[in-house]
């Protein structure tokens, strides 16, 4: 564990308590694409399956229940509690286009031919791509609430500070290096390059995050 | 190297 890590993390913790906090305050969850989370469930079940036959720590198995469960929790909340603030008529991205190419990829790129194995990389994989129906939906409706652009900036952020740390470790353990989780790890930055330019240039600034039209 | 991967991060 070194400080790149831990504080990816702790803004991976802290964009799914603003996310929790902006549905329970303003009662809605106006502008958070259910596909999206539904498709952070998914990740989560099928890379913390080894939950079940790997123990790494105790940090590391916290964190892990913590996600599956806050993820979960928030699809109840879209789903059910505050289903009529769910707008599913602008969250239209076709999800299939992630699922089919992710599981391809996953047969291919693995570690190891497993049932394991490949959910790891498809989670991986998936990961990487799972935030494109939310910034799909912000760029069709041009703009977002600012509780919601925190969400998605503490969200890039921990992809962000988990570069600096394969950096460290590759330096650190003897160039130890996870091609897997690297490639799909800068694609997913990536995705984030774009909505980090108008946070850095509008809403730090007081004003409010709309696209050009 | 590490050919099983970093299956110690999140």
């Amino acid at each position: 564990m070194n400080l790149f890590r831990l504080l990816g993390d702790l803004s991976h913790l802290a964009s799914i308590f603003i996310l929790l906090h902006k549905i329970q305050t303003t009662r809605s969850c106006r502008g958070i694409s259910f596909k999206t989370q539904a498709l952070y469930v998914t990740v989560f079940v099928a890379r913390y399956l080894d939950l079940f036959y790997r123990y790494v720590s105790l940090y590391n198995s916290v964190m892990k229940l913590f996600f599956i469960a806050s993820s979960v929790y928030i699809l109840y909340l879209m789903k059910y509690k505050y289903r009529p603030t769910n707008d599913p008529s602008i969250d239209t991205f076709r999800i299939e286009y992630l699922l089919g190419p992710c599981v391809l990829l996953s047969l291919i790129f693995n570690y190891k031919f497993s049932v394991t194995e490949v959910l790891w990389s498809f989670s991986i994989f998936l990961e990487s791509v799972a935030i494109l129906p939310q910034l799909f939906m912000l760029q069709r409706t041009g703009e977002a609430e600012t509780i919601t652009t925190h969400y998605l900036a503490a969200l890039g952020v921990y992809r962000a500070l988990y570069i600096p740390n394969w950096i460290y470790r590759y330096i650190t353990e003897d160039g130890v290096v996870d091609p897997i989780a690297v490639t799909a790890g800068l694609v997913q930055t990536g995705l984030y390059i774009d909505f980090f330019y108008v946070y850095f240039t509008k809403v730090l600034q007081g004003q409010k995050f709309e696209l050009p039209a | 190297g590490n050919g099983n991967g970093k299956k110690d991060e999140l």
